[in-house]
């Protein structure tokens, strides 16, 4: 028996539009110590992973590993018969092929379930080895979408590059060249509102602008994102999902040709 | 130009 229960469906919610842009269906991998999932997008540039740590949530009990394959444009469609402080609850008996979600009014008035089909999905599970990164940058997850967003319009690609001065995002294209630079900040009131770097050696980078605009789909979810970069390797742009887990996606750089 | 990695090729199947 699987049984997982979380106080704001808003929460599922915001989970579910940050990765289903970038993932069609994923496994979600469930057990004592909570719900995992990885997963790679279509074309192999980039990987999800997400973690729910079962103490995150308002009931969790799991009995026997469980892998539920789920079509996520099929749990949107669910979803969205949520509101936003609806309770939620997540059902499925152990070797399950479907799963219920079940939808509580705050007043307990309105109760709503919904049986979804499980699939049985080809996973391919990567191990991701520990890194030294060269360079952590904390920094506002609005700031940081702000610029993904702002630099798509000039190019295909965004170049990261990063010194104890600061963090500098370029983009170059036809129209000219774009480059928004970020001095780590002083002191701030607002722990959100800082800028935080830390800087073993400077690294440069070149990433798809379409994927880090696709992570940034995670923003509703944190106030800030960390972005952990070292040479010849997948950056990590990681938001924290409060008191329950997070949610990493890896993105593959491009290489000179 | 720069071209596009795979992240399979950073990281190895389990």
């Amino acid at each position: 028996m699987f049984e997982a229960r979380l106080g704001q469906a808003t929460i599922l919610k915001k989970i579910l539009d940050a990765i289903k842009d970038l993932l069609n269906e994923a496994t979600f991998d469930c057990s004592d110590s909570g719900i995992q999932l990885q997963a790679m997008d279509n074309s192999h540039v980039s990987l999800v992973s997400l973690t729910l740590r079962s103490d995150g949530f308002d009931k969790f009990r799991c009995d026997r590993n469980l892998s539920m394959g789920m079509n996520l444009g099929s749990m949107a469609k669910i979803l969205k018969c949520a509101n936003n402080e609806d309770n939620v609850t997540m059902k499925a008996q152990d070797n399950a092929d479907t799963v219920t979600i079940m939808f509580e009014s705050a007043n307990q008035e309105k109760v709503s379930d919904y049986e979804m089909k499980l699939m049985n999905l080809d996973q391919e599970h990567l191990g991701i080895p520990e890194t030294d990164f060269s360079c952590v940058v904390r920094m506002p997850a609005m700031e940081f979408a702000r610029i993904c967003r702002d630099l798509a319009q000039f190019s295909e690609s965004v170049v990261i590059c990063c010194t104890k001065e600061g963090v500098k995002f370029s983009a170059s294209g036809d129209v000219g060249t774009a480059n928004i630079k970020l001095a780590q900040t002083g002191s701030v009131d607002k722990e959100e509102e800082a800028v935080i770097i830390e800087m073993q050696e400077p690294v440069t980078l070149t990433f798809a602008c379409r994927y880090l605009n696709a992570f940034t789909k995670a923003t509703p979810l944190s106030t800030q994102v960390q972005l952990s970069m070292c040479a010849d390797v997948p950056l990590v742009v990681e938001y924290a999902i409060k008191d329950l887990g997070h949610i990493r996606y890896y993105l593959a750089p491009k290489i000179e040709d | 130009n720069s071209k596009q990695t795979s992240i399979s090729s950073f990281f190895k199947k389990e």
